[in-house]
């Protein structure tokens, strides 16, 4: 399964 | 009012060659400092960034911050124009709606000026932490791109394993089997520093991706830690860099 790269960095 | 004059188009060309595999459009953040970009590729999994620093470029002028929206596709045909050894300068006035690209031969017998539209791109933007990577290896930039190609006949999903022994680069599917590795050399083409060992599996065409940056750097940095996003770093010279990091896959 892929993760998504928005799910190790946070949104600023 | 921000301006900047590269003495060489080739380097803006190999950026912009090294992003628009990943991203149809971008924003560039120009400062008093240089040039930064951050974006995503459509499926969120990748992220690339790009920072060059102001003393890259032979003249460069911001007053004040500016974001230039840009169509790489746009950009890469108006590049197309100029010659490698062109000097190029950038321009855009503050609130504008477009940016000028200005070509001067090398014997300056020649110019041609383009203008671009620029786009008004929603942003978004993500804190990348400082990351202490277990393991971080250095080697030929042409030789990653040869083992990113040579995993890809094998397999979608690409393992990239990392110990004191060496990187080893692993794909296995219905053809058979690949496993590649690079122990550290000691003329230094290779260079491996591994605090602890790390395993993690990658999505294998993103690798090839972003190979595209190879010509920008002999040598590319590559950071691995147990779940975060992989790092691979191609310099760009002393000046700058373009950073791509890509999520690790988990198992199903």
């Amino acid at each position: 399964m892929q993760r998504g790269i928005d799910s190790f960095f946070k949104r600023v | 009012m921000f301006e900047a004059r590269l003495a060489s188009t080739l380097t803006l060309k190999r950026i912009v060659d090294a992003l628009r595999e990943i991203l149809n459009q971008s924003t560039l953040d120009c400062s008093d400092t240089g040039i930064q970009m951050q974006a995503m590729d459509n499926s969120h999994v990748s992220l690339v960034s790009l920072c060059l620093r102001k003393e890259y470029f032979e003249k460069y002028k911001c007053n004040r911050n500016i974001s230039l929206g840009l169509d790489l596709k746009s950009l890469t045909k108006v590049l197309k124009c100029a010659n490698g050894d062109d000097a190029v300068t950038i321009k855009a006035a503050d609130k504008a709606d477009k940016v000028e690209l200005s070509f001067e031969s090398a014997g300056k017998e020649r110019t041609a000026d383009y203008e671009l539209r620029l786009l008004n791109l929603d942003q978004e933007h993500l804190a990348i932490p400082e990351t202490e990577y277990n393991c971080v290896v250095h080697m030929p930039a042409t030789e990653f791109a040869r083992i990113c190609r040579d995993m890809a006949t094998f397999s979608e999903s690409v393992v990239i394993a990392c110990s004191k022994e060496g990187i080893k680069f692993s794909a296995s599917g219905e053809m058979g089997a690949a496993n590649i590795k690079l122990s550290e050399t000691t003329k230094g083409e290779v260079s491996i520093q591994v605090d602890e060992p790390v395993a993690l599996s990658f999505a294998g065409r993103y690798l090839s991706t972003f190979t595209r940056a190879t010509p920008l750097a002999e040598k590319v940095k590559i950071g691995l830690a147990p779940d975060v996003p992989l790092l691979v770093e191609y310099p760009i010279e002393d000046y700058g860099y373009i950073r791509y990091y890509l999520a690790p896959k988990v198992d199903d």
